[in-house]
């Protein structure tokens, strides 16, 4: 065994020392395991540098640069993707998991532009990051293929989410009543539908924030790119309104002016939670958009032809046929509302036929939104990298 | 200070849908 010699940091260069048939047995330990009890041994987190497995496979890339061996490089970073890819096939119904692993493969990505020595990406650069700079090879090739693999992890991590979100969905927005005493009175004939996944008061408005919550604070452990979590919760809040509003489109019991009422509480608790996360420029409180405007169909008066001309200016984020069918939907819950009158739906439909829109009636709760890794470089010093004992690397060596 | 090179050499990378043909043609003979 080589005795240990106290170096200093800055005699380090940045790089990691690996033996050719070694890469096997490092890409298993730093990709083929369960980070989770890695991360945190016995159930206590440990501090350790976001993004550090990506860092790692960088320095080794580097070292392997250095010596420009293009075979050591290219059989790293297959094994890297492959890796990921294994993990992700194993694991991939996991939002640690597969948050860590977007989180990863996008630093991973930033350091292969940050370190290539192509100037646009050495802007913020300290000199010593610069002298970190590739030297041999030039991997535009391999970053492609990087943010390839980060778009099929995005939207796995979407779909994850989505399975999640979905079973709470229609019981919080919609079924659940946080606001009491509101609609006391059950519309006359309406029966309680029974085939929602969950009863209703198996998740209230607090499961989905808290939810909400948990998704937030992991993607910020893993250092996910802030401009990447943006596009999370933008589509977290898409799938939220669309499945909400595709679910009210379809049922009566939900269109009174009572839910209006409710849609707009939870709708506004969404926008604290979205300002207290500051994320009020993430799009996606636009993404509820035709959700808010269904809530407040629900509650303006439908009666004259001003009642008309306000609903067609102010409905502009949903359809025709989204518009009519809650008209049509309406159900009034009191003595005081009355139902929409079939004269009174033909006038707006009139309004309406000047537009372009879709004829559709249901939003597509599956859309994903194209997303974007924004280059978000690290002023993170490589030579300052260490490596924890946990993660069995002792056979790697700082150079 | 020197003025640094862009790195010469480019690595042709296969694609993810190549990798993967890869991988399955691999499995496919191991035993």
């Amino acid at each position: 065994r080589p005795v240990n010699i106290p170096r200093k940091e800055k005699d380090f260069q940045g790089m990691l020392e690996y033996k050719k048939e070694e890469e096997p047995k490092l890409v298993k330990n730093l990709i083929l395991v369960e980070y989770v009890f890695k991360l945190k041994p016995r159930g206590v987190a440990v501090n350790l540098i976001p993004g550090l497995p990506a860092y790692i496979l960088f320095m080794c890339v580097r070292h392997a640069d250095y010596l420009n061996d293009d075979q050591k490089v290219r059989s790293l970073l297959t094994s890297t993707i492959n890796g990921i890819k294994k993990v992700l096939k194993k694991r991939g119904d996991d939002f640690e998991t597969v948050s860590f692993w977007l989180s990863n493969t996008c630093r991973f990505l930033h350091c292969l532009k940050q370190y290539s020595g192509e100037e646009g990406f050495m802007k913020h650069n300290t000199p010593r990051q610069n002298d970190h700079c590739l030297t041999n090879f030039d991997l535009a090739e391999y970053r492609q293929v990087l943010s390839d693999l980060s778009i099929q992890i995005y939207q796995q991590l979407v779909r994850v989410l989505e399975n999640i979100l979905q079973p709470m969905i229609v019981s919080v927005m919609l079924e659940h009543e946080t606001i009491q005493g509101v609609s006391g009175v059950k519309p006359p004939g309406l029966r309680k539908r029974t085939s929602s996944i969950a009863d209703e008061g198996t998740y209230t408005l607090d499961s989905i924030i808290r939810q909400l919550n948990t998704f937030h604070s992991v993607m910020c452990q893993h250092g996910m790119d802030p401009e990447l979590i943006k596009q999370v919760v933008k589509q977290m809040f898409y799938i939220i309104g669309a499945v909400t509003l595709n679910n009210l489109l379809l049922r009566k019991d939900m269109c009174s002016w009572s839910k209006g009422m409710q849609i707009r509480y939870n709708v506004s608790q969404l926008e604290e939670w979205l300002r207290d996360k500051n994320l009020m420029n993430s799009g996606a409180k636009e993404t509820l958009e035709p959700l808010i405007q269904a809530a407040q169909l629900l509650q303006v008066k439908k009666k004259t032809d001003e009642d008309a001309e306000a609903i067609c200016s102010m409905c502009n984020a949903l359809t025709t046929a989204q518009i009519v069918k809650v008209l049509n939907l309406y159900t009034p819950v009191n003595e005081f509302e009355e139902r929409v009158t079939v004269s009174f739906i033909r006038t707006i439909q009139m309004r309406l036929r000047d537009r372009k829109d879709s004829p559709q009636l249901l939003m597509d709760a599956k859309h994903i939104f194209p997303v974007t890794f924004p280059f978000n470089p690290s002023s993170l010093a490589l030579e300052t990298i260490q490596i924890p004992a946990s993660l069995g690397l002792g056979f790697i060596s700082r150079v | 200070p020197a003025q640094r090179q862009r790195p010469r050499v480019l690595l042709k990378a296969p694609t993810l849908a190549e990798l993967e043909e890869m991988n399955l043609s691999e499995a496919r003979r191991e035993p």
